[in-house]
């Protein structure tokens, strides 16, 4: 750094430095009581994994675990040749690898650190894709890894060979994929990500921070509290005394003072606000966003599932004319195409299929005044006489050749393992779409206590505390109220400002709806209605009242946990049918099949 | 097709992560039976006069 503030150290004090040096490693090494904790989490892994940087380990425990896993997908086996490129989804975050040669066995030796917690994703999805020029990227196989478990078991090889299995059953086996994962040491992660700090105010490149470079970096936080502490801080870093702050005083200060009194309080990358819940987590969180990759074939990152990673030139020109983007959340326009889900289970986002031509449909119909006016003039009885003639159409025995094309359409969406029945059990469409399921195939949490409500339905959900949130953040239609989604028969007051739960049911989902809580029928009410569609397009656009203006049936359920409960079974296109297994005055235990909902008007 | 619960006011606490993903306009992908939430006050507390605080005159 600059000149210190002292002159270089004389022989005496190089003997007391060395000394105090002595005693800063017994002084650290005591004072990381948790770096002992985190070392009998690590083993040394044998050898390296591909060219990673810095020490790399197996897991010994998961629990509570928090740090940086290195995951290189290595190379595949496949069937037949071809180019192919493969994605790494965890979380919210997905990575691709560079598309290979034209090969059936290809290697790409492609590598991310990723963000790995006890109770975060740590199911990651590997997904391998054949790539074309001008039509799409089709997914061929995939895996599913628990890292965790991954990085705790017994193996003496770094790498491991996972079968990919087809997307539309998943006992077909279409190849094989190589991939190793190591975690980071967690003092490397510290030191790794103290180098990159200190090498951003390093001016003249020495390796240590004088006084004036230790405080741009301070000023660089953003933390005034900090900022004003900045001679008390260096101090406190410079343990050896010698007016420099060297690398590993700097990951010292930055590891103990972010869990007393947070120096960083967001990224300096990301600008994600960072909670100061465990220190490793900021470190891990920062080193992450720091990290350019450690100069391998590391992965690009920036998408949000493996179907947006595998488009092709096509869709970035779409994304770069700014023609559609593809986010979570509210979108309008084109973006509505690409609706995005948060998958409870895996922890992971999930894009919806639809066919291009509905989506298109859909938004002419419902996201425009025209479509407004279409509805005005006719549209809404189309739509309920296409509904009606559908049902008619899917209680037909014809209607059976349809099964296997929406089971592969829907392919990876739709498991038949757990079906109570064989697909060539179903004599027509209907009687597959309202299939039941095996007995435990959908456990019900917390069975015996009735105090414990559980979801209705296989299906996407949004909760809101009250209707000014499902408002705010989701139903646009100008009329919604809850008196408007009751019906007139059914007085409000009892829910007013109450929470509202709604399970969306898409057409691969498992159409039997079931019961949230236990309790007696007290009601049943229809309200008839219009047969629109219940697709975020048309729920998130002020030119539809869907909840308040499509065929109903509410009934009213008396429960001794949750008083009232009104439960809205409510129709839609092509699916208007609802059929209900249980009838007033019949007391229920929450998770009993309540009814469902089929083709027809 | 859609099913719509709607509870009685303060009657249910909501899973978090649920909420958390609603307020970002987020739907999360549900099966039947996991846990949507929990019964703030056991209705019964509610109904029942609460005994411990009569006195006899």
């Amino acid at each position: 750094g600059h000149a210190s503030s002292k002159g270089l150290p004389d022989a005496s004090e190089e003997d007391s430095s060395r000394l105090s040096r002595l005693k800063q490693k017994l002084h650290i090494n005591r004072n990381h009581h948790h770096r002992q904790r985190l070392r009998r989490i690590f083993r040394r892994s044998h050898g390296n994994s591909s060219g990673s940087s810095g020490s790399c380990l197996k897991l010994v425990s998961a629990e509570d675990f928090a740090g940086i896993a290195l995951l290189t997908l290595v190379s595949a086996e496949m069937k037949f040749k071809d180019k192919w490129l493969a994605c790494v989804s965890l979380g919210e975050q997905t990575y691709r690898t560079e598309i290979s040669d034209q090969t059936e066995k290809p290697v790409w030796n492609s590598e991310k650190k990723l963000l790995l917690e006890r109770n975060g994703p740590h199911v990651a999805r590997i997904s391998v894709f054949e790539t074309n020029r001008i039509s799409k990227n089709n997914i061929v196989g995939y895996c599913e890894i628990d890292l965790l478990e991954f990085l705790t078991q017994d193996s003496d090889s770094d790498f491991e060979v996972f079968e990919l299995f087809d997307p539309s059953s998943s006992d077909i086996v279409v190849g094989k994929i190589s991939l190793s994962c190591s975690v980071e040491d967690p003092i490397e992660t510290e030191k790794s990500f103290a180098r990159r700090l200190l090498s951003i105010v390093d001016y003249n490149q020495d390796g240590r921070l004088s006084f004036s470079e230790f405080s741009d970096l301070i000023k660089a936080f953003g933390n005034q509290v900090a900022a004003n502490k900045k001679e008390e801080l260096f101090k406190a870093a410079d343990k050896n005394g010698d007016g420099f702050v060297s690398m590993d005083e700097l990951a010292d200060l930055l590891a103990i003072q972010q869990e007393k009194e947070p120096l960083i309080n967001c990224c300096p990358v990301c600008g994600e606000i960072l909670g100061v819940s465990d220190r490793l987590n900021t470190v891990v969180h920062l080193s992450l966003c720091f990290d350019e990759g450690t100069g391998n074939e590391a992965m690009t990152g920036g998408f949000l599932t493996d179907k947006e990673a595998s488009y092709g030139w096509m869709f970035k020109l779409s994304e770069w004319a700014h023609f559609s983007s593809y986010d979570v959340g509210l979108n309008f326009g084109s973006s509505a195409s690409h609706i995005l889900v948060f998958d409870r289970k895996t922890k992971r986002l999930v894009e919806e299929l639809i066919d291009g031509k509905i989506v298109m449909s859909m938004r002419a119909l419902y996201q425009s005044k025209i479509g407004l006016c279409l509805m005005d003039s006719g549209a809404k009885e189309i739509l309920y006489k296409i509904s009606e003639k559908q049902g008619r159409k899917m209680n037909s025995a014809e209607s059976a050749e349809d099964i296997p094309k929406f089971v592969e359409f829907f392919k990876d969406q739709i498991k038949l393992d757990e079906v109570k029945y064989p697909l060539e059990h179903f004599k027509t469409f209907n009687d597959f779409f309202i299939r039941e399921l095996k007995p435990g195939a959908r456990p019900i949490a917390f069975i015996e206590r009735d105090d414990v409500a559980i979801c209705a339905a296989d299906s996407r959900l949004m909760a809101f505390k009250n209707l000014e949130d499902s408002l705010r953040f989701w139903i646009k239609g100008r009329k919604f109220s809850i008196q408007g989604l009751l019906g007139k028969e059914i007085c409000p007051s009892t829910f007013v400002d109450g929470a509202l739960i709604i399970f969306r049911l898409a057409p691969q989902d498992y159409h039997r709806f079931h019961f949230p809580v236990s309790g007696i029928i007290d009601q049943f009410v229809n309200v008839p209605g219009n047969l629109y569609t219940v697709n975020p397009i048309a729920v998130n656009s002020e030119y539809c009242n869907v909840f308040t203006e499509n065929k109903r049936v509410i009934s009213i359920i008396s429960t001794a946990e949750f008083g009232k409960v009104a439960f809205v079974a409510i129709g839609a296109t092509m699916v208007g049918s609802i059929t209900f297994l249980k009838k007033e005055g019949d007391y229920v235990n929450k998770g009993d099949e309540f009814g469902y909902f089929s083709f027809g008007g | 097709s859609t099913v719509i619960c709607v509870f009685e006011k303060d009657s249910i606490l909501i899973d978090e992560d649920l909420l958390a993903n609603s307020a970002r306009s987020l739907e999360t992908l549900v099966s039947v039976g996991m846990k949507l939430g929990v019964a703030t006050r056991k209705q019964s507390e509610i109904d029942l006069p609460n005994l411990e605080n009569c006195v006899l005159e």
